[in-house]
């Protein structure tokens, strides 16, 4: 499945990384 | 050569996402077309949004929104935009970006360079994504088509891979 990297869904790839941005404090690395 | 994360072609289909991104602010100018964002009034306007208090009155009254089609009145206009862009990162959001080659204001102003406005854009979006109001901008974007999210989490990754606090 061209949607799935990793096992995880496209969504779930995206969710995941946005997430992880609302969490991100200020001038921490990724 | 490789110019990182994104190659040319991505870069257009990066601005065109990124375009559709900025139409999500309601600023006042049009913004419908990659012509509509060459002169910068649009720029300022959604920096505004995103932080009044830095992207002032003031800092906004010296961008000329008469610039129509003079290349020299938009590029002295982008340039101030992406001084304060440079400015906001160094003094509000405490990080430098290096490595990040800087879009070409002269094309954008005289040639309207989807590439390069892309540039301009993702640096937008790098303000957007870090300011105190994040939360509200991430989740916008969340709620967009899932191709247009794609390419603004490869954008900010990029820009991420280049950001030292």
């Amino acid at each position: 499945d061209p949607n799935m990297k990793g096992g995880q869904t496209s969504e779930g790839v995206l969710a995941n990384f946005f997430n992880s941005l609302l969490t991100k404090k200020a001038g921490s690395p990724g | 050569m490789s110019t990182g994360v994104l190659d040319s072609v991505d870069r257009v289909e990066l601005c065109e996402s990124l375009l559709t991104w900025i139409q999500t602010f309601g600023v006042e100018a049009p913004c419908k077309t990659v012509e509509d964002l060459t002169s910068g009034v649009v720029m300022a306007q959604v920096l505004q949004k995103i932080d009044g208090v830095y992207f002032s009155d003031g800092w906004i009254s010296r961008i000329k929104s008469e610039a129509g089609d003079n290349w020299r009145l938009k590029i002295s206009n982008l340039k101030k935009i992406l001084k304060g862009i440079l400015d906001y990162n160094r003094e509000i959001l405490g990080q430098q970006i290096n490595d990040f080659t800087l879009p070409d204001l002269n094309l954008i102003g005289e040639h309207s360079d989807e590439a390069e406005l892309g540039r301009m854009l993702q640096l937008i979006l790098g303000c957007a994504v870090n300011c105190e109001q994040k939360q509200e901008y991430i989740q916008t974007i969340m709620m967009m088509e899932e191709s247009v999210q794609h390419v603004v989490m490869t954008a900010i990754q990029e820009l991420m891979s280049k950001e030292t606090p």
